[in-house]
């Protein structure tokens, strides 16, 4: 469901204008899609000023996901619970992989397993 | 091989669980891989506490001053199991349950474990021993770029560009042979990935990336453990 309401607005969304601007039509429909996204998580926020960057962050979302859609065809991009944050706070919140810790020299290598039958 | 395998339709997979706000996806994939050997050494499905890793594992890379692992803040799969080695095991999700916050102090009862790590090791970067392991051990945890994974609603994930730079701690649960690539105009095999954010996130919370070229590093960080028969002793 989420894919096929997300799918049009993002194909309108990227169509900004040279200048980068988008046109009133769609920041319109980037509204409407951004007041569909806050009711399908439960999302609220602060003050105005937060309201608002969010806002901003979620259209930059939309034209994130549009290029994961051309980059990535096979899969569905679109408006997932995450699109109101910045890859900086999705990547602090929600990842954790300690890319700093190594594999020890000595870790065990499983032994090469038959592939054939 | 077989050309499908999915450890989900064997029971050895727990439901889709959720990490919150908090950078914990390394101790959910730990648990999920000592889930699945738990499973194959007692034939039995218990969901494992990841609180308690988030808690009480701090165990550092010997090597590298300061790196350890370190509740919301990360860690490392292959350092949680080194962790359980040595703690002895793990509780049960119930006995020691999950609060997204590394706040608390170590809660660890070992009265109280359920499975115990007898060993674990790394699979080398090739596809084929990726999947044998997965077929004969159980699910397996490995790392990789999450870059696709913010936007991502569902489908087979076949980007052709992703880094291969780890900075998201999964769970391998099978793979198939045939999810349609419309750019490719032909099936392409796939891996099957359970992640931690939740049941609304992706297809019922689970990831397909394709097989076949290390996409997004997922084939670079891929790790096996068995469990000890904890009935037996």
């Amino acid at each position: 469901a989420a894919a096929s309401e997300v799918d049009p607005l993002i194909r309108q969304v990227t169509d900004v204008h040279d200048d980068g601007a988008e046109p009133q039509q769609l920041l319109t429909a980037a509204e409407h899609h951004f007041s569909l996204f806050k009711a399908r998580f439960n999302k609220s926020y602060g003050s105005k000023a937060e309201h608002d960057y969010r806002f901003k962050v979620f259209r930059s979302n939309l034209r994130r996901a549009v290029r994961h859609q051309k980059l990535d065809p096979s899969a569905t991009h679109g408006v997932t619970q995450f699109s109101d944050l910045t890859p900086g706070e999705f990547r602090k919140r929600f990842l954790g992989l300690n890319r700093r810790l190594r594999l020890p020299k000595d870790a065990n290598q499983a032994p090469i397993l038959p592939t054939n039958k | 091989l077989p050309e499908d395998f999915d450890w989900r339709e064997k029971g050895a997979v727990t439901a889709v669980k959720n990490q919150g706000t908090c950078g914990s996806c390394w101790s959910f994939s730990t648990t999920g891989a000592l889930e699945g050997a738990n499973f194959l050494a007692t034939g039995k499905l218990v969901s494992l506490s990841e609180q308690q890793l988030v808690d009480c594992d701090h165990e550092c890379d010997p090597e590298l001053a300061g790196s350890c692992d370190s509740g919301c803040n990360g860690g490392l799969m292959n350092t949680a199991f080194e962790y359980t080695l040595k703690a002895g095991g793990i509780m049960r999700e119930e006995d020691y349950p999950y609060t997204a916050t590394d706040r608390g102090r170590c809660k660890f009862d070992k009265s109280k474990i359920v499975a115990k790590v007898a060993n674990f090791s790394v699979v080398s970067l090739d596809e084929d021993q990726i999947a044998a392991n997965l077929v004969k051990n159980g699910p397996l945890a490995v790392g990789i770029n999450s870059v696709f994974m913010q936007t991502y609603i569902g489908g087979v994930s076949c980007p052709f560009i992703c880094s291969k730079h780890l900075d998201h701690g999964v769970l391998l649960v099978g793979y198939g042979s045939a999810g349609y690539s419309p750019i490719h105009l032909k099936d392409k095999p796939y891996w099957i990935i359970k992640n931690s954010w939740g049941e609304n996130w992706g297809e019922n919370g689970y990831y397909k990336i394709c097989k076949g070229s290390n996409v997004c590093g997922v084939d670079s960080l891929v790790s096996t453990v068995v469990a000890l028969n904890t009935k037996s002793q």
